[in-house]
């Protein structure tokens, strides 16, 4: 059984690559064989597993024809997680892609020759709802949305399911919402706990029991090139991610 | 004397929208005349003052040629501060400028016809370095880049500068950076000492003294409508935030 899921959300710094990279970590500490799938400009997710952020060939490569998926794939060190990692040139992609026949199916059809390798492939998205974005909504058959507990991130989400809606309806109708991620929850802040209660009184069925925690050594793990579940297992960063992994299988 | 300064960092969650809202808050509670022009879909800045997102004309009506700056500027609320709505249209902007004739310099031109009105012009960007970012450098004389305190934000400050170095060359030889501003800085993690002391020792002429702490209530005034130096005005936050325009004044 092959699931492909995209993390993603247009509002900045909510937490997507965290999960990305923690979420593949937590499946292949499992033994489940995990993909990560940096679409990011920024390379985070490649970074964050210590991988440099120029690596070729890269997922750019993949979506311009000049490379396969399988020929882009590579080690992360980790055992049972293989990444294929993000390069700078996708900041181009953003305006190259439309201008291409049917670019909006262009990862997916990617994907496509290698997917039933991976019980998991996970997708980590940019914060904006472009092209490469809706390139992953249309390869991905579940979506994951961390959510900030911070004003502008709930404000944000009723535009933000909107656009999936039109996803679903346009372009990929097997897309389905696996949850709502509250992220760097600071449960001492009536802010967070406001944040909680809106978001689950709002979305009761969507959003996820797991709660990440603000934690201190998450912030860390990436300046070591490391996921937290192993720069430090027992944190409590790292406690809510093995939650969520049990929690995203359970709900299939 | 009219400057224009554009807010810009592609890395999301930095502090963009909360150092736009508060700089020109805090210019305008100094007597000075000034214009927030919020170019971000999301239009975070546009509801951080309490206006609705769906408002028109928007930056989109103008940037489209469908309504002049002049007819998009609308009151505040607070004395001495004008607005530019964002609108959730300017998501297909980054798609739909790239195909017109010489866009970069769209705002630039629709700015020039009122420009002289405000003492500053603040233009807060999305998290991203497309079109409409790309807009905001060219029309800008001075880009502030929030540097939020943690790994992901310094490693990708290289990148950032080498864009920016690219737009001066190629399309806005007047650019100059007014400094990077450090963010959600928490003293007590070594974290937040560390990235301090690495961009302060790789830049040491770029960055502001002034660095805006993490402080909660920096992070409820958006869900009030208001900046912060005006829902806790006494708050560290607000403290920061009134030293940083004194610095900005300063640096010209
Ligand atoms: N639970 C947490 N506790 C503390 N810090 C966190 C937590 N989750 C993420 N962070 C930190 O917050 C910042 C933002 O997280 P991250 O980069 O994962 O968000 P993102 O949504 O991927 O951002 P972007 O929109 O730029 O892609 C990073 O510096 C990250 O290390
Ligand atoms: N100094 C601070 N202390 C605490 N919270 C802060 C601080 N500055 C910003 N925040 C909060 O952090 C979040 C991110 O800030 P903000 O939205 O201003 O960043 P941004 O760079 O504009 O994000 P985007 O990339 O999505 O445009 C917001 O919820 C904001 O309220
Ligand atoms: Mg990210
Ligand atoms: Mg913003």
């Amino acid at each position: 059984m092959a699931t492909v899921y995209a993390i993603a959300n247009q509002k900045g710094g909510v937490g997507k690559t965290t999960t990305a990279v923690n979420l593949a970590a937590c499946i292949a500490e499992a033994g489940y064989e995990a993909l990560l799938i940096d679409m990011d400009a920024q390379a985070n997710a490649t970074v964050g597993l210590g991988i440099a952020k120029d690596s070729e060939p890269s997922v750019y490569d993949v979506l311009a024809g000049d490379a396969t998926m399988e020929e882009a794939i590579r080690p992360t060190g980790i055992e049972h997680l293989s990444l294929v990692p993000a390069s700078p040139d996708l900041a181009g992609a953003s305006v190259e892609l439309p201008r291409i026949e049917n670019s909006e199916v262009r990862l997916r059809e990617a994907i496509a020759p290698i997917r039933d390798r991976y019980t998991f492939t996970i997708l980590d998205c940019p914060p904006s709802l472009g092209p490469l974005t809706v390139n992953a909504l249309v390869a991905a058959d579940r979506v994951i949305v961390p959510v900030q507990a911070e004003y502008f991130a709930l404000e944000g989400l009723a535009g933000l399911l909107d656009t999936l809606g039109l996803i679903q309806r346009e372009l990929n109708p097997r897309l389905t919402i696996a949850g709502m991620l509250l992220t760097m929850h600071d449960g001492r802040t009536r802010l967070a706990q406001d944040v909680e209660r809106e978001v689950r009184e709002h979305f009761p069925t969507l959003v996820f029991d797991t709660v990440i925690p603000r934690n201190i050594r998450v912030g860390e793990a990436p300046s070591f090139g490391r996921p937290v579940i192993h720069h430090d297992p027992h944190c409590a960063g790292s406690d809510a991610y093995f939650e969520l992994a049990k929690e995203v299988a359970a709900r299939g």
